[in-house]
């Protein structure tokens, strides 16, 4: 029940 | 040029090891303040940030800032060539695309240098926000690498609850459940075994098991390791490397659907 996020959905592209 | 020294090659085979479970290369940026590095693994699920000050180096000169791109096995079996004693100088000149590693013995009798391609890498850089967390727990390295390895037979996941009290980390699945509560420690006098936990907020977060797996390759960098966590954002695992730097891995969570 539980979905990985991804370290993109955090940080953003400089 | 770039030229950059360590009196031990030891610190640097440790870095590596560090960092070679979860990228197969990556771009080393030199400047005048020291060696920066950022990548994601594969999947994009963790960052690394390693950062090794140039004050740190025994010596360090970088005329241009350089990136040189680096296929991590290569150089993995460049510094199996070198004795942990022995003096490691890397050196790159302006726009080269080579990197050269040399190796001196302690009593100078023997000199090796291993010539390795630079890539060019496609690099992203993301951008780290500045985060107050709501929960920073500092506790032995060995310590947390064990509870990682002990857990990741139960499950795929590890859960870490973080109150005032202590932090707690569960896994459960086919073959049954596993906790383990680590209680702040009540001693001060023994700075490298203590649990501290700063606490504004107690949070929960859900994490994979095997990427706190391949961190815990920095282990034998440092003897303390720093979790900063807030709900919903990246879980950072820091390992700070001694008069030199840090590497620090951001983990993003598993949220529930």
């Amino acid at each position: 029940k539980h979905r990985q996020t991804a370290i993109t959905n955090f940080f953003p592209n400089q | 040029m770039f030229e950059a020294r360590l009196n031990t090659s030891q610190v640097l085979k440790k870095v590596l090891d560090a960092i070679k479970d979860l990228l197969n290369e990556a771009t080393f940026d030199c400047s005048d303040s020291g060696i920066q590095l950022q990548a994601m693994d594969n999947s994009h699920v963790s960052l690394v940030s390693l950062s090794l000050r140039s004050d740190g180096f025994d010596k360090y000169r970088c005329d241009r800032n350089l990136s040189m791109g680096m296929n991590l096995a290569n150089m993995a079996k460049i510094m199996k060539c070198a004795n942990n004693d022995d003096t490691l100088t890397m050196k790159a000149q302006d726009n080269a695309d080579t990197v050269t590693f040399m190796f001196e013995s302690q009593n100078q009798e023997k000199v090796s240098d291993y010539e390795m391609k630079l890539m060019n890498l496609d690099q992203e850089h993301l951008g780290i926000p500045e985060t107050d967390y709501a929960c920073v727990v500092r506790m032995p390295a060995m310590e947390f690498a064990r509870i990682c390895r002990d857990l990741s037979q139960f499950g795929e996941s590890v859960v870490i609850s973080c109150t005032k009290e202590g932090v707690k980390f569960s896994a459960s699945g086919d073959a049954g459940s596993a906790n383990i509560k680590l209680a702040q420690t009540s001693t001060v006098d023994k700075e490298d075994e203590s649990v501290v936990i700063e606490m504004q907020e107690p949070v929960t977060l859900t994490f994979a098991c095997r990427y706190l797996n391949s961190f815990t390759k920095a282990t034998p960098l440092c003897n303390q390791v720093q979790l900063s966590m807030s709900a919903d954002v990246p879980l950072v695992v820091e390992y700070r490397i001694p008069d030199l730097g840090h590497i620090r891995y951001y983990l993003a969570p598993k949220i529930e659907d």
